[in-house]
């Protein structure tokens, strides 16, 4: 799945998802990436929100959104990120997920839920600091 | 201060980032570069879990979602369960611009795909029948059944649902591949 946010100059924002969902699925089921508020999110006046794993689980905290009204609010991404996380980990502790969130001035952050075998999540940065494309990775919480 | 613009997006897909990046430098709005950096991965079948040929259901059929937002507008354009169209993205992106709806699903998002335009074809490829091959030579496992008989854990479909439901129940497998 790729979940992307690309944020404009003058800080207008949109966001997008792309998935052919996960193996073996009941047909007919369709995960969190097209749900407007769990696999993406966006509103320029804030920012946005991506998030990526077991969608059948994701779906069910809109995470995204959630990380938007964080921000709004005045959270921090990493923070705003984390908390989407945490959300989740509260019901589901083995949840495969993670999300990345970015401000529209350009402050991003990510987060992941530490299971066995996932420990960090790599997402993908372009900005005129990096004047690449870049890849970080975060521990997962 | 303000860093922008900006690109981000999740796992390690370069390539859809730069092309976000470069539409972005060459004059495309932030909605019209999400598409195209997205597209990339649809067309380059990013890690397995984006675009055709991928994560094949229990009937072995690929199929897509996608969404597009506009973060100005609060305009949504998205799709489940899309069969027989590659550009997952671009369908989302044409149910947001020719409705006034936000979610299409189904054979009906590829009938209103095709009426838009986009070509319809197999989704499959040989590593995804394979794939599929191998989950029914291994008796359909993982499976996401519940409740149903036969005993989905042990034996493939079809299913009938099974008197008495259990209470929650741990899921029992995780492919850090086959993600949403």
């Amino acid at each position: 799945t790729i979940g992307m946010i690309v944020i404009g100059q003058s800080g207008q924002l949109a966001a997008a998802t792309s998935t052919n969902g996960a193996s073996y699925k009941v047909p007919g089921r369709v995960g969190d990436s097209p749900i407007a508020g769990a696999g993406a999110y966006a509103d320029s006046s804030v920012g946005g929100a991506a998030a990526t794993g077991d969608g059948d689980l994701m779906m069910r905290f809109l995470p995204s959104f959630l990380a938007v009204e964080l921000m709004r609010s005045g959270t921090e991404p990493t923070a705003a990120c984390q908390t989407a996380i945490y959300r989740i980990k509260k019901h589901y502790p083995e949840a495969f997920g993670a999300i990345i969130c970015a401000n529209n001035t350009g402050g991003f952050g990510a987060a992941c839920n530490k299971i066995s075998g996932f420990t960090q999540f790599p997402f993908t940065v372009f900005n005129p600091q990096s004047n690449k494309a870049q890849v970080h990775k975060v521990d997962c919480v | 201060g303000t860093i922008l613009p900006l690109v981000i997006n999740t796992w390690g897909f370069e390539n859809a980032t730069v092309t976000a990046w470069y539409a972005l430098q060459a004059g495309a709005s932030p909605l019209d570069a999400v598409q195209k950096g997205c597209s990339v991965c649809e067309e380059e079948q990013c890690d397995g879990s984006v675009g055709y040929g991928g994560h094949p259901d229990e009937t072995g059929e690929t199929t897509l979602d996608a969404l597009i937002m506009n973060g100005d507008t609060m305009e949504v354009g998205a799709v489940g369960d899309l069969r027989r169209v590659k550009n997952a993205v671009g369908v989302a992106r044409a149910v947001m611009e020719h409705t006034q709806h936000t979610f299409l699903v189904g054979e009906s998002a590829s009938a209103f795909a095709q009426d838009m335009g986009f070509k319809s074809e197999s989704l499959s490829t040989n590593d995804s029948m394979k794939t599929f091959t191998q989950w029914l030579s291994q008796k359909c496992q993982p499976n996401y059944r519940k409740n149903v008989f036969p005993d989905p854990s042990g034996t493939c479909g079809p299913y009938k649902p099974r008197a008495g439901v259990k209470p929650r129940q741990k899921r029992g497998f995780l492919n850090l591949r086959s993600h949403d």
